[in-house]
């Protein structure tokens, strides 16, 4: 990509997560996953869509339709929704480090 | 939840470290009641054609309840809490600041970043980018043209101008209308969603207002709420739309009086069109097919003599050359019709066609619709007009149509004649478009001779 993507790059890559949704104690049930966009480190604020909560709510999918709904709180969910956040390495950490020294490439057939 | 794809063996080693999984708590979700009204009007029951957000083809086994549940969700987001680990990554403060809605004009560049297939192999998958530009908008609901596949719902689409800028949140990877892949990627703004976002954790935790405060507040250095319509490109305003009847598609303004549309879109000479300009207003004029091309001219043209002037409205500088691989940019209302003004998509000219010399076709690899043919196709560097679309592709076979495998008519094929028809009325050069060499309807055809036809092995 151009050089006018090196900053834009950057920060994506830094915020850029994956969020994945199961029920606690029931890993048959499946999983629900989606990318996301890690706002704040500091707190760890994350902003994900919110299609994964579908199955978790507890009146089903009919409260997100409620006429003048802007948000729901977190105990709209049921209580063995367990969420599970993931991200890249970031130049700080040790994994960051551990990426540059390992040249962990791979080349999956197509 | 599942995706029935099998990580092969190498996969299983890691690509590169992640950062081990971190339990996260649901704080809230949210929507933007902005972007749902928008996309209830441009999208729901009432739009004449079936629109589909699901993420895989139409004709896939998806359960009914599942795609009205997808639909619901569409437009929702969420808010969570990762919980507290090593103290060195906590240190790191906020990762993103926030475009202002209507910051980011169509036609700009934007970064996608997603995870496509989710939580699947994020070795492999995670943050994958995609580029485009902002092809459309209707306040906080952005459509953009970089691809973007499932599982990326969520993932942030950035700014090259703010740099970095996070703009939006990808609502839905994939749109179908009237079964065909359109290649857009539906988009809300975050703007809106965070300003909810800090309006709701005020009133649900009164106690933890400081998480509110912590949330990325707008990037003030950027001009904010301006009206996306009247802003993109300069070259982008000369697009137009043109209603013949019931038909209706996109046209070019070439002068200040003058439109170049497609045959198909306004057939008939004589006939009377509305034209609708958005830019810089929304104005409509009446005026007069005076010229279409026999059906049995390759060449998909018509041209419309105005009743006013369109003021305001930039002509286009034509262009004298073209350039395989060059950016490229096609402007039109397909899509949305006069719903949501002209989209912008982006690509590059993937194919110059040439008989003896001189080019007869162009080709790009921009996503092209429905409603887009006589729109024009613009250099994106120079802003110079190369051409006027005519149409995208479809294999008969299989019904399956190619929104980025498209072809316009090269507009050094129409210039002098349209510089004569300008200047003097004369309306000989439009006509000798009905008498092209057989090669050039061999090329349009997208036929060569039987002799030539190669012979598969398969």
């Amino acid at each position: 990509m151009g050089r006018q993507w090196g900053p834009s790059m950057r920060v994506a890559e830094q915020a850029g997560c994956v969020v994945s949704a199961s029920r606690a104690g029931q890993p048959d049930a499946g999983s629900w996953s989606c990318s996301g966009v890690i706002l704040s480190r500091n707190p760890g604020l994350v902003l994900c869509h919110g299609g994964i909560f579908t199955p978790f709510l507890r009146t089903g999918s009919a409260a997100l339709t409620q006429t003048g709904t802007a948000f729901l709180p977190g105990d709209s969910c049921s209580d063995d929704l367990r969420l599970h956040v993931q991200w890249g390495p970031t130049a700080a950490s040790p994994a960051g480090r551990a990426d540059q020294e390992l040249p962990g490439l791979c080349t999956p057939q197509c | 939840a599942s995706l029935g794809l099998e990580p092969g063996a190498p996969s299983r080693a890691r690509a590169r470290p992640l950062q081990p999984p971190r339990p996260a708590q649901l704080l809230l979700l949210l929507s933007c009641p902005a972007f749902r009204s928008h996309f209830a009007r441009l999208f729901g029951a009432d739009a004449v054609d079936q629109w589909h957000f699901v993420s895989s083809a139409p004709d896939d086994a998806v359960s009914e309840e599942e795609e009205e549940d997808q639909l619901r969700a569409l437009g929702w987001f969420a808010l969570l809490r990762v919980q507290r680990g090593a103290a060195a990554e906590e240190r790191r403060g906020p990762v993103v600041t926030v475009a202002p809605l209507g910051a980011v004009v169509k036609g700009a560049p934007l970064l996608a970043c997603g995870s496509p297939f989710g939580a699947f192999c994020p070795d492999i998958f995670l943050n994958t980018l995609s580029r485009g530009v902002l092809s459309n908008a209707a306040g906080p609901l952005l459509l953009t043209d970089a691809r973007c596949l499932p599982g990326t719902e969520g993932g942030g689409v950035f700014a090259a101008r703010p740099a970095g800028a996070l703009v939006a949140l990808v609502a839905a990877p994939l749109c179908w209308k009237a079964r065909e892949w359109v290649g857009l990627t539906l988009l809300c703004a975050a703007a809106p969603l965070l300003q909810v976002a800090r309006w709701a954790l005020a009133r649900l935790h009164p106690g933890s207002a400081s998480l509110s405060v912590l949330l990325p507040p707008p990037d003030v250095s950027t001009p904010r709420g301006l009206p996306l319509r009247d802003l993109g490109p300069p070259w982008a305003a000369a697009a137009v739309l043109v209603e013949c009847g019931t038909v209706w598609g996109s046209g070019v303004v070439v002068a200040p009086r003058l439109v170049v549309t497609c045959r198909h879109v306004a057939p008939r000479e004589a006939a009377r069109v509305l034209v609708h300009s958005a830019t810089p207003k929304n104005v409509a004029i009446w005026g007069q097919v005076v010229f279409a091309t026999q059906e049995t001219s390759p060449y998909d043209i018509a041209v419309v003599s105005l009743e006013e002037e369109l003021n305001g409205v930039p002509t286009p500088v034509p262009a004298g050359h073209f350039h395989e691989g060059e950016p490229v940019s096609v402007v039109g209302f397909g899509v949305f019709g006069q719903a949501c003004g002209p989209s912008v998509t982006s690509g590059i000219l993937s194919a110059v066609v040439r008989v003896d010399g001189s080019p007869v076709m162009l080709q790009t690899t921009c996503a092209v619709h429905g409603g887009s043919s006589g729109g024009p196709l613009f250099s994106s560097g120079s802003g110079d007009l190369l051409g006027i679309v005519a149409s995208n592709t479809r294999d008969n076979n299989t019904g399956a149509t190619y929104p980025h495998l498209n072809f316009s008519i090269p507009i050094t094929v129409l210039q002098p004649a349209l510089k004569q028809y300008s200047q003097t009325g004369d309306l000989g050069g439009l006509r000798e478009l009905d008498h092209t060499t057989e090669p050039v309807r061999v090329v349009w055809r997208l036929q060569r001779p039987l002799s030539e036809v190669p012979r598969s092995k398969l």
